[in-house]
């Protein structure tokens, strides 16, 4: 996932 | 998804019901901050963008679904509703949000992870949630008298947030290479932004008494 950030979230 | 993050959700999901019950039971606004609720909209508008593109779970697409119709609603109470708007406190309701929202947007072109404009918009979603409480607290201070529905609905608020917050260290320590400076870094502010207010609202609690903030 390299830093980049996972939206996983609300 | 752990329980601190599930938890978090489900304060904030009830804090909008909380809001929405108030509204509808007692057929009014008074004390509640339009500026803040259109600041929410701005928010979830800006940041479920990926809900025409990306698919991570379908708890996660309800609940941005409902968080967006939930938003639009209390909007649509506050400035149609015949009976509720006239309740609505206008002339405290008077903080300057393109104070908030120019600055935010700003940073969101300053500081992202990747130069697009979804991109940027979810970035500005997530400063902007960071401060969009701000008009509340604000009339919360004008108005000094805090009912209690308001009340709880500005703690519950607060709270989803400390509960994120501990989502976020639960997180670091289960997941390899997780890591999400943008969010914590907001987030965090996010929370301090309650604290004053969770100051007197225990306070007020442990006396057993109506929350009152000084003047």
């Amino acid at each position: 996932n390299g830093g980049k950030e996972r939206k996983d979230e609300l | 998804m752990n329980i601190f993050r599930l938890a978090g959700d489900m304060t904030h999901l009830l804090s909008i019901i909380v809001l929405l019950l108030k509204i509808q039971a007692t057929k009014s606004c008074a004390g509640v901050s339009l500026k803040t609720q259109e600041l929410y909209a701005v928010v979830f508008v800006t940041r479920y963008l990926d809900l025409f593109y990306s698919f991570i779970s379908l708890y996660n697409t309800v609940m941005k679904i409902i968080f967006l119709l939930t938003a639009f609603t209390i909007i649509w109470y506050m400035r149609k509703h015949k009976v509720v708007c006239q309740t609505y406190d206008k002339e405290q309701d008077t903080f300057r949000v393109l104070f908030l929202i120019v600055p935010c947007f700003v940073l969101a072109l300053l500081v992202n992870h990747e130069m697009s404009v979804t991109e940027v918009l979810w970035t500005f979603s997530i400063y902007l949630e960071a401060v969009a409480i701000l008009p509340q607290l604000v009339l919360l201070q004008r108005t000094k008298n805090v009912d209690n529905l308001t009340g709880n609905y500005i703690f519950m608020l607060g709270s989803y947030r400390a509960l994120y917050l501990v989502n976020w260290v639960y997180r670091y320590f289960t997941e390899l290479g997780y890591r999400q400076w943008i969010v914590w870094v907001s987030g965090t502010v996010q929370t301090c932004v309650y604290l004053d207010f969770f100051y007197y609202y225990v306070q007020a609690w442990r006396n057993n008494e109506r929350m009152k903030l000084p003047g």
